[in-house]
């Protein structure tokens, strides 16, 4: 997976992602955009398939935005005793209920930063306002770091894949380099919902395994838009 | 190439067990349950899946509303065994390590 959260020069915030995973052929013939409606109004919006029910892809509008992607690490029996013994939440159950009953930016990351949850992950969070992106590195029983945006300083936006920020991607698989190209190309200035769907679509961010790309603003709510991506 | 994802609404006004059928009824539930399947069978390992099934019977003990309610209406739904629709569920957590 990619996420990118990343603050435009009026200081607009923008998400987007790549979702990566095995059994593409079906996947991609499954994928939805739900609209989770409570008294008539959108509570949430996520993107998910048929049939599972947490999100990895969300939206609360006007308040923040959401992806997950996978964080490998540990052993199989941790993730077991995790989900067993501990009952820790599944991650991306963990995003729909921080959707469903976080107010704001702040408390989302507060929420999200802190469950226990069954396997490592990173999470990526949007918000509204300057400021409000940060990539959160999780272990099973809490943050393992929180990398905030740094507009002041160059840090403009975030690329996460994968891997820890602070460690080299591996080079067979280094989806981190050519997004930081392709966004310092786009540059603050033209940085948008489209331009951001173009830096998603710049091999190898986007490869055969990409399912769908998703592009969002917690500000801009009705732009939430998904592609199903065929290779 | 890309197309635009499609657009469903759930309610969640209504019954957990309920509120995902409108989206299950646009798909062809023996091709859902197929696909379904051959997810299981790839992800997790046989041993792993006979030993899931029985905990089935204690869904409402370890999972929290709503998922437990929404679970086993898809699972009622397609039938399938909610063990098989809680595997589903921990796919990442089965594979991420």
């Amino acid at each position: 997976c990619t996420s990118i959260v990343a603050q435009d020069y009026k200081g607009n915030i923008y998400h987007g992602r790549n979702l990566d995973y095995d059994f593409g052929d079906i996947l991609r013939k499954i994928t939805i955009d739900v609209q989770f409606i409570k008294n008539g109004q959108v509570a949430y919006r996520g993107t998910t398939f048929c049939g599972y029910v947490g999100l990895w892809t969300g939206q609360s509008p006007h308040k923040f935005t959401v992806s997950g992607n996978e964080r490998g690490g540990g052993a199989w029996w941790e993730n077991a005793v995790a989900a067993f013994l501990n009952r820790n939440y599944p991650v991306s159950w963990l995003i729909r209920d921080t959707l469903s009953k976080s107010e704001d930016f702040q408390s989302a990351v507060f929420k999200l930063a802190g469950t226990p949850i069954i396997a490592d992950v990173y999470y990526i969070v949007g918000g509204t306002v300057p400021k409000e992106g940060v990539v959160i590195t999780r272990n099973r029983e809490g943050p393992a770091d929180i990398w905030p945006l740094d507009p002041l300083d160059g840090g403009w936006f975030h690329v996460e894949t994968n891997y820890d920020h602070w460690t080299s991607p591996p080079p067979f698989d280094d989806r981190r380099t050519p997004a930081i190209r392709a966004l310092n190309a786009t540059g603050q200035h033209n940085i948008n919902f489209d331009t951001l769907f173009q830096v998603l679509s710049v091999k190898p961010v986007l490869n055969n395994y990409t399912i769908y790309t998703t592009v969002m603003s917690a500000a801009f709510p009705d732009k939430y838009t998904t592609w199903i991506r065929t290779p | 190439s890309a197309g635009a994802a499609p657009l469903c609404n759930v309610s969640l006004d209504g019954d957990p067990d309920l509120r995902w059928l409108p989206v299950l009824q646009r798909f062809e539930p023996g091709l859902l349950l197929h696909f379904f399947t051959r997810i299981i069978e790839q992800t997790i390992p046989k041993w792993v899946h006979t030993v899931i099934r029985p905990l089935a019977a204690e869904l409402e003990f370890f999972i929290p509303q709503p998922f437990a309610g929404e679970i086993q209406g898809i699972c009622n739904a397609l039938g399938m065994s909610v063990g098989d629709g809680i595997l589903l569920s921990l796919a990442y957590e089965a594979t991420a390590f």
